[in-house]
């Protein structure tokens, strides 16, 4: 199983339609300071499911949506779709694609969607079960974490070991 | 639950080991020990042991930028191996290491992508070179970002 | 004792904001606020305003790394400028900065340079390139440190 | 005034004696991974009379003095001499050039010297007051001190203004 592509719309500084396609083996992303990088980063953990806002650099979550520039209008809703394909069967669903996607308005509202018909966060959490593939289970290395893994403040390290378990 | 957590640990200190050498020196010394005589077993630290390059430091707080950066990528990395997650994301990790390193670093990453798929997001050129795909971010507009598909041979400017 | 905490942070202030615009652009917005209304004002935060490139983040956890490094510095050399301090070492700081804020970190290093003596570890060849002196060190036996003089024209296999 | 030279022996990977000269502007320092390059900011510090070990990477400060190689055996003692041009006549001394000298010895006894006199940290302590020198006041700035700023736990940046004040 691997991702072949991501969408976004109104996620952070992505107010246009943008789509991205990833490679089974290696894909990089370059470009200068402060473009919008960590930002396709910050959508993979978000449309995976992840709730808690501090771990997408925001205070709140309605952060994630689009909030305007000097010449451009704060937009309302941030979509992000994510397309897996499901080469070894390893995803419990009889389709060979699989496509989820997560939006938020500002109103606060939140909608969950597999390959476009509406459920709800559990059965997408269901969808991933024991694949590896939930918010928290899926793999992030940043620079950050090297300090933290290596001080080991709070005994944070067996945490991990233990999260891995 | 023990049980489980000491068949986990055992298999992240072996892929620990093997990702180690493969960074530094095939007979650099590395490991990882769960702290021995705690009261409460459930909250052992776990100690990592790291001498790069044939040094005797007396503890991972001496070593240099780039090789706790090394040492903790490995040991992150052995973490994700434990887990089937397809994929993994490295946000410019290899930021503090020299040339000779990153060689070392993408050559692993080139290694392990038969298994694993990877983004990596890099402003070095060695790095970003060894990608199938390559997407370059750019923001033509104050603060809205456009992305750009890159071709391999362009990758002179794009740092 | 108070009243010498205002008038530092006044001058920390005046600094931070010169330090933003040289590292940033000219007309990019920057501040730095106490907070006001608190039970124990010596106790009272210090809030960092800051807005690169005409962009509008919520706050300074939304900046990227680049832009947070960046903000940092000009920050900690503000708080520089106002202690008389002769020297000022520079310990990589420069790794995630890509390379057209390089250019604009080394400008600034050499303007300051005239009243201040740096000191600057760094993998770049463009930051290393502004010194007028140079140092290379190696370890050619494990473990033992070795200082080679560097001429300029060397750089280019010094990374 | 400004710092001219910088002699190292026996502190952390420099066990052989080496002299580092400095230029009134910019001096950079550049090499491998490892090699030894923040040594010499902990030499710095150290000959600064910084008391921490903490500070200087280290848990104990029997830490800095060389701890031997596969080839080389561990030395008894560390020592670190700085060498000021003191030009505006700033430090309370009639020299125009002022070297102080740090020792350590595997015994836990340590030396310190102004002009190669034997003298207490006391006394260096007080050629530098109000000067900005003293070992928590001049500056060094790295990598790790920015999401410290940035993140602002226990009120530190606070503690950084009260500092300069
Ligand atoms: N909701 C939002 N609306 C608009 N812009 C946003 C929003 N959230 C974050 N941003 C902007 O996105 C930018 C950060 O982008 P990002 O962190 O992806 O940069 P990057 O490409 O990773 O850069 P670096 O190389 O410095 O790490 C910031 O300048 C921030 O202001
Ligand atoms: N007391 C000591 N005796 C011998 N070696 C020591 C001692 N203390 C530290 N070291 C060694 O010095 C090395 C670290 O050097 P340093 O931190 O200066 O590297 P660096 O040049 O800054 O590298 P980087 O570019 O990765 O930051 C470590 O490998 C460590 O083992
Ligand atoms: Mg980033
Ligand atoms: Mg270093």
């Amino acid at each position: 199983m691997y991702i072949s592509e991501l969408q976004l719309q109104g996620f952070k500084s992505f107010a246009h339609k943008t789509k991205v396609s990833f490679d089974s083996g290696i894909t990089s992303i370059v470009g200068p300071n402060g473009c919008g990088k960590s930002n396709i980063v910050d959508a993979l953990r978000w449309v995976l499911g992840e709730q808690r806002p501090s771990l997408l650099r925001s205070s709140a979550m309605s952060n994630v949506i689009f909030n305007g520039t000097a010449q451009k209008k704060a937009l309302g809703m941030a979509e992000v779709s994510l397309t897996f394909v499901n080469d070894k069967g390893i995803l419990p669903i009889e389709y060979s694609e699989v496509t989820i996607t997560r939006r938020l308005y500002r109103s606060g509202d939140s909608e969950y969607l597999i390959n476009n018909t509406s459920c709800r966060l559990k059965d997408i959490m269901e969808l991933f079960m024991d694949t590896g593939m939930g918010s928290d289970a899926y793999s992030v290395i940043e620079l950050k974490m090297v300090e933290e893994i290596l001080n080991d403040k709070n005994n944070d390290r067996r945490r991990l070991f233990e999260e891995a378990a | 639950a023990t049980e489980r957590f000491n068949k986990t640990f055992e298999q992240i200190r072996t892929n620990f080991q093997k990702v180690f050498k493969t960074l530094f020196f095939e007979d650099d010394y590395c490991d990882l020990i769960i702290e021995k005589d705690v009261e409460d077993p459930l909250e052992a630290r776990i100690e990592i042991k790291a001498q790069p390059r044939g040094k005797r430091p007396s503890g991972i707080s001496q070593l240099s930028g780039g090789e706790k950066t090394l040492t903790a990528i490995a040991l992150l990395f052995a973490i994700y191996l434990v887990k089937p997650s397809p994929f993994c994301v490295l946000d410019e990790v290899d930021a503090p290491l020299d040339d000779a390193n990153i060689e070392r670093f993408a050559k692993m990453i080139k290694e392990f992508s038969h298994d694993t798929q990877f983004i990596i997001i890099t402003h070095n050129k060695k790095t970003m070179s060894k990608a199938e795909m390559m997407y370059g971010v750019t923001m033509p507009e104050t603060g809205v970002s456009r992305l750009v598909g890159v071709k391999m041979g362009d990758i002179e400017d794009a740092a």
